[in-house]
């Protein structure tokens, strides 16, 4: 499957029927559309209300040719029978039939629940799938409308956006529902700048920090990266527009939405002993060049440049970041400063003063 | 035999290129960062629908190719942001 991203926000959206084609009833084709959003909503925790006026989520009209703005055409009979566009404003969620086709809610023509399911799946965020069972598959195969339309890769794709649906067992294990962002007990496993943004990882989910304005987005840690375990310990960004995950004695090395091959390796082969288990928390000073491990209550430094670890090391850490005492969750660097969490609380550190310079709450990066 | 062999070619020609254009063109996202991608030949297009597809890839508009580029889809593009 692909997907998208980031897909509709909420998960109550509502859907208009602008205009109707002569070729069924418009009972019909209410019917065949009512059914095509509920293929996606059995399986996702969204809601799909209809109505009659006004701008919906996702608009659905009949047209031929070029059809009013919209930025792409159609072509007469056969060929290209309809198209939508991913979630968002304007043309954002909308679905377009091609009026030049024979539409029916049989095997005859062009099956109008199959056609319109397939498309309310690019408008929920999904593009198209090489999987030839999936109904995201771009050609048109007709199946009887009696059989469930949805092929497993289809299922997967639109849960790795929305989950699953409320009253469905989980398939994962067992979490608790995802932390209130604002909450005040919030706390988290890693911590990384990803070029101009702040990820912060805990559990199955990240959440996507943009410090120049007030956004805030929260995702399946699994969207992006889907080979990644849960419960991701460590996170760094280093010079090479990398980000390495650590969960045990194992990390990844990941490029845009690659995992790099031959990961996940040991930690071992960055030079750490066989003593070293696990890590806490990892930053790379950009200017520097140097990336601080922190274990327990020491750190090691790796030379990114001759990818190799300092010799004189582990240190302590309270000796070289003076105020830094408690065991070190998450940390990362935002223009120059160092951000070392621990719990619920933050402390924002000057590494070339070498002091803390004020003591802050974990969730302060989310505008709460 | 074909009839008009060369009348054929470019029928199924234009038929390639507009269905390449149309669904295997990758346009740069709006806020695309740094150099711009350089444009894809028809060949490498058409191997990446093919392998899309999971038809043999060839990167020439083979009989099989051309059938696939006829069947009745969806408009939104297999690649792109």
């Amino acid at each position: 499957y692909g997907v998208t991203l980031p897909g509709w926000k909420k998960n109550r959206l509502t859907y208009r029927i602008v205009n109707h084609t002569p070729d069924m009833s418009k009972e019909d084709v209410d019917k065949e559309i009512h059914k095509a959003f509920k293929v996606w909503s059995t399986v996702t925790p969204l809601i799909f209300t209809r109505i009659h006026e006004g701008i919906a989520d996702i608009m659905i009209a009949f047209g031929t040719k070029a059809h009013g703005h919209c930025p792409r055409f159609f072509d007469g009979p056969f060929g290209v029978l309809g198209h939508a566009f991913p979630p968002g404003n304007g043309f954002g969620g909308d679905v377009h039939f091609d009026e030049d086709e024979d539409w029916t809610t049989g095997s005859a023509g062009f099956n109008l629940f199959l056609v319109a399911a397939h498309e309310i799946g690019h408008a929920l965020g999904l593009s198209h799938s090489n999987d030839q069972k999936a109904l995201m598959f771009p050609n048109y195969a007709y199946i009887s409308p009696s059989e469930f339309p949805l092929s497993p890769d289809d299922i997967n794709g639109i849960q790795s956006i929305y989950g699953s649906p409320p009253n469905a067992p989980d398939k994962r294990p067992a979490n608790p529902t995802p932390p209130k962002t604002c909450g005040s007990q919030m706390s988290f496993n890693a911590i990384t700048t990803l070029r101009r943004e702040v990820i912060f990882l805990k559990g199955r989910h990240l959440w996507r920090v943009y410090p120049d304005n007030s956004e805030v987005e929260r995702e399946l840690i699994s969207t992006f990266w889907p080979t990644l375990p849960p419960g991701i310990e460590a996170v760094y960004e280093n010079m090479k527009d990398q980000i390495l995950f650590f969960k045990g004695n194992k990390f990844w090395v990941i490029r845009g939405y690659q995992v790099l091959l031959g990961y996940p390796q040991n930690i071992y082969t960055l030079g750490f002993p066989k003593g070293v288990k696990k890590i806490d928390a990892a930053v790379c000073n950009k200017n520097t060049g140097k990336t601080d491990f922190f274990i327990g209550d020491k750190y090691w430094r790796f030379d990114e440049n001759s990818q190799s670890m300092e010799k004189g090391y582990p240190r302590q850490t309270i000796n070289d970041f003076p105020g830094i005492s408690q065991r070190v969750d998450a940390v990362f660097q935002h223009k120059g400063l160092f951000y070392f969490f621990h719990g619920s609380k933050q402390w924002e550190f000057d590494p070339a003063a070498k002091k803390v310079i004020r003591e802050i709450k974990s969730n302060s990066w989310f505008n709460c | 035999l074909p009839v008009h062999p060369e009348k054929d070619n470019e029928e199924d020609a234009k038929l390639v290129q507009d269905y390449l254009n149309k669904f295997y063109a990758v346009e740069p996202g709006p806020n695309q960062l740094g150099w711009k991608l350089n444009a894809e030949s028809t060949s490498e297009k058409l191997q990446k629908m093919q392998q899309f597809f999971g038809l043999k890839v060839t990167g020439k508009p083979d009989t099989e190719t051309l059938e696939m580029m006829k069947k009745p889809r969806c408009g939104v593009p297999d690649v792109g942001l």
